[in-house]
């Protein structure tokens, strides 16, 4: 599911994005 | 940003690929609209993130104001813009799949449907047909010139219809597109096409980067790359609460701005006036729609009887109000650092301006940069 799927793009993108 | 390690990046790119592949068989929908919530989940990420350096550049003392808000709004810009990078990269699949797709359907920053409200209207092209009549027929043949602007600049010289009018409606999608991208910087006859060098001010912009602005620069139901989606975020929600200018009593960090603009008089038309300097609207009136959410000051698109009709309240200010112009006063005209020091800011935060897509008719950018270049 799209929530399955955001749980698991989420930690990355705040790895990314977040100082 | 920090790197992504190749697993990672592996990982994602096929938990993007199954989903959205699972997703268009389970529901029969067309292949374009999945993506779509992956994209939207997206703009919200970065809208809030916008949010909170927004609001992480709030001092406790006001005074400080001045002469730290660049000090800490351009190394956050640097980290978001790098990082938005990163992650442009890393969602590429949703980049191939579903951009693409939308650009295609001419949802994208320069739609086709931009050119043909010019063409139409063209009296060199009369038509018996009804404007709306007309504009129903091209639409049904702009799937087919669409190919992929990005990947070759325009690549619609290679559409072989018979049909004369899909040339000249061609002709005018490239020209159209390269007039909006010398606003934001490319000159298709420069020699050196290349990346910059490593001055404080670049003089050449390439193609990418006068399109990553272009983008940048469209309202919010525009689709378009991940990584201008994040600058578009970075736009509507620091930069322009930055560039506002505040009603009445100054409260930090909280702006809202009226739309509807019925009865507030000089306070509305200012807030306008200031909206009409910051998103590249005018060069894309097509009337695409526009999400509600969060999409701010360009909105205010249709409010023309402001164009004219605000000009002198500006002038009785007593100086900037917008706490981004008042920094800059402070930076250009204040501060005692050594020129070469704040010609660096001057010019980091000029980029800054352009890669969210401000205009350079805004008057910040257009101080910022003859400050850098004079």
């Amino acid at each position: 599911s799209f929530q399955t799927l955001w749980a698991y793009i989420l930690p990355a993108l705040d790895k990314i994005m977040l100082p | 940003a920090p790197a992504i390690d190749m697993q990672l990046y592996a990982g994602i790119h096929s938990a993007c690929y199954n989903y959205i592949t699972t997703q268009s068989t389970d529901t029969h929908k067309p292949d374009a609209n999945s993506g779509s919530d992956i994209y939207n989940q997206l703009d919200k990420y970065f809208s809030e993130l916008a949010r909170s350096i927004l609001s992480g550049l709030d001092t406790p003392d006001n005074s400080a104001e001045e002469t730290e808000l660049l000090a800490r709004l351009l190394p956050a810009f640097q980290r978001f813009s790098s990082g938005a990078q990163t992650v442009n990269r890393l969602l590429n699949y949703v980049n191939r799949h579903y951009v693409r797709r939308a650009i295609d359907e001419d949802k994208g920053w320069l739609g086709m449907h931009d050119v043909m409200a010019d063409f139409v209207r063209s009296p060199s092209a009369p038509s018996p047909l009804s404007i709306e009549e007309e504009k129903a027929a091209r639409m049904a043949s702009i799937a087919k010139l669409l190919g992929s602007p990005r990947s070759t600049g325009i690549n619609l010289t290679t559409v072989t219809d018979d049909s004369p009018s899909r040339e000249t409606l061609a002709q005018k999608y490239r020209e159209r597109k390269v007039a909006v991208l010398a606003t934001w910087g490319y000159d298709p006859n420069a020699s050196d096409s290349g990346s910059s060098s490593g001055t404080a001010f670049r003089s050449t912009t390439t193609l990418a980067e006068a399109e990553a602005a272009a983008e940048a620069a469209s309202e919010s139901g525009r689709v378009i790359l991940i990584g201008s989606l994040a600058h578009r975020r970075f736009r509507f929600d620091c930069v322009e609460p930055l560039l506002a200018i505040p009603k009445g009593v100054k409260k930090k960090g909280k702006k809202k701005k009226k739309n509807g603009g019925q009865g507030q008089g000089t306070e509305v038309a200012e807030d306008e006036k200031l909206a009409e300097g910051l998103a590249g609207v005018s060069l894309q009136a097509g009337g695409a729609s526009s999400q509600a959410a969060g999409s701010s000051s360009s909105q205010a698109g249709g409010s023309s009887s402001q164009i004219g009709g605000s000009s002198t309240q500006q002038q009785d200010l007593p100086g900037p109000k917008g706490r981004l112009a008042r920094a800059v006063k402070h930076l250009l005209e204040v501060d005692e650092r050594p020129e070469t020091e704040r010609i660096r800011i001057a010019g980091e935060l000029a980029d800054m301006l352009r890669k969210v897509g401000v205009k350079i008719d805004h008057p910040l950018r257009k101080k910022l940069e003859s400050f850098v270049v004079g």
